[in-house]
């Protein structure tokens, strides 16, 4: 189940107004709705196998928490929930590890991976997450190929009733999440729906009577954006005007090839202007003027 | 760029993902 959303982006818009382009394109994000994770039926706080991949396949992870009463009345209970998720990814990255260790004994040389990964086992086993161990880009580089599921980036989303939409997320829920590492938000998944409903026009207007500054499906959209590490750059002229979606810290010479390959293999330098200088300064020609290219 | 919806069932995944990919 695939959907892809777009990164609703101000600055697209604006230049778009300017230039009239015969094609806008906003930057895009494709989510995929996993089957719900089930445990292993032998060992009960371990997720089966076949989730485990699923997951390992995500780029990141969006968790969704139960914030409202089940179909017996139970009340939720979204911080002992999120931590039993957590422990499961924890136990299937050690088992990962321990195969893995079990394996390396046979063999010679990966010293710096033995090491790194008999640095990680103790803390998984003491049900800490990969991701809170703040590891260098390098043991990170290293760790690449395992796809371990507690180092992916993790958002939580409370899903609360209608009527919770405007309230904070819980402080217990958002401590949680922290000692995760991860980002988390609340939304109420009904409200959304009828929101998606609306007329565009009528949308704003309803959720002010809320008491909602903007639908959660905008701050989902843009906290999964970070959460991937994404930023954009824009392009625009008569054509199209577009952002493309880049890890942050892409040089200007992967970011070229995003447009083409021929740039990329070409590229000499590129010319760039500051969103906010081309917004004061209203033209391209000004901004070359003012130095500004 | 892949991000994957997750939780335990119950949790009102599909009605998150419908809600805000559809």
């Amino acid at each position: 189940n695939l959907g892809v959303i777009k990164v609703p982006d101000a600055r697209v818009d604006a230049l778009a107004a300017i230039y009239q382009p015969r094609k806008t394109t906003y930057a895009e994000v494709s989510f995929v709705d996993f089957p719900p994770a089930r445990s292993a039926p032998e060992r009960r706080t371990v997720l089966d196998a076949a989730t485990v991949a699923q997951l390992r396949d995500a780029d990141a992870l969006v968790e969704v928490v139960r914030g409202f009463p089940d179909v017996a009345g139970a009340p939720p209970t979204p911080a002992a929930d999120l931590e039993s998720f957590a422990a499961e990814l924890v136990l299937a990255d050690l088992a990962v590890i321990e195969k893995r260790l079990e394996r390396l004994k046979k063999e010679k040389g990966h010293e710096r991976e033995r090491a790194l990964l008999e640095r990680l086992a103790p803390s998984l086993e003491a049900g800490t997450p990969l991701r809170t161990l703040g590891l260098a880009p390098e043991e990170r580089a290293l760790l690449a190929g395992f796809a371990f599921l507690s180092l992916r980036p993790l958002l939580v989303v409370l899903n609360v009733p209608e009527a919770a939409a405007a309230v904070p997320l819980p402080e217990e829920v958002a401590a949680r999440a922290r000692a995760e590492g991860a980002e988390a938000m609340a939304l109420s998944a009904r409200l959304e729906a009828e929101i998606a409903e609306l007329e565009p026009a009528d949308r704003d207007a309803f959720l002010a009577d809320l008491g909602l500054a903007e639908s959660a499906r905008a701050r989902f959209i843009r906290a999964s954006y970070a959460l991937l590490d994404l930023i954009s750059f824009l392009t625009t002229g008569e054509d199209e005007c577009r952002a493309w979606p880049i890890r942050r810290g892409t040089t200007a010479l992967k970011a070229a090839g995003k447009v083409h390959s021929d740039i990329e293999r070409g590229f000499i330098r590129a010319e760039v202007i500051a969103y906010d200088e081309f917004m004061r300064l209203g033209s391209e020609a000004k901004c070359r003027e003012a130095g500004k290219l | 760029m892949k991000v994957g919806l997750t939780g335990f069932p119950g949790a009102g995944k599909t009605t998150v993902f419908n809600a805000l990919t559809g």
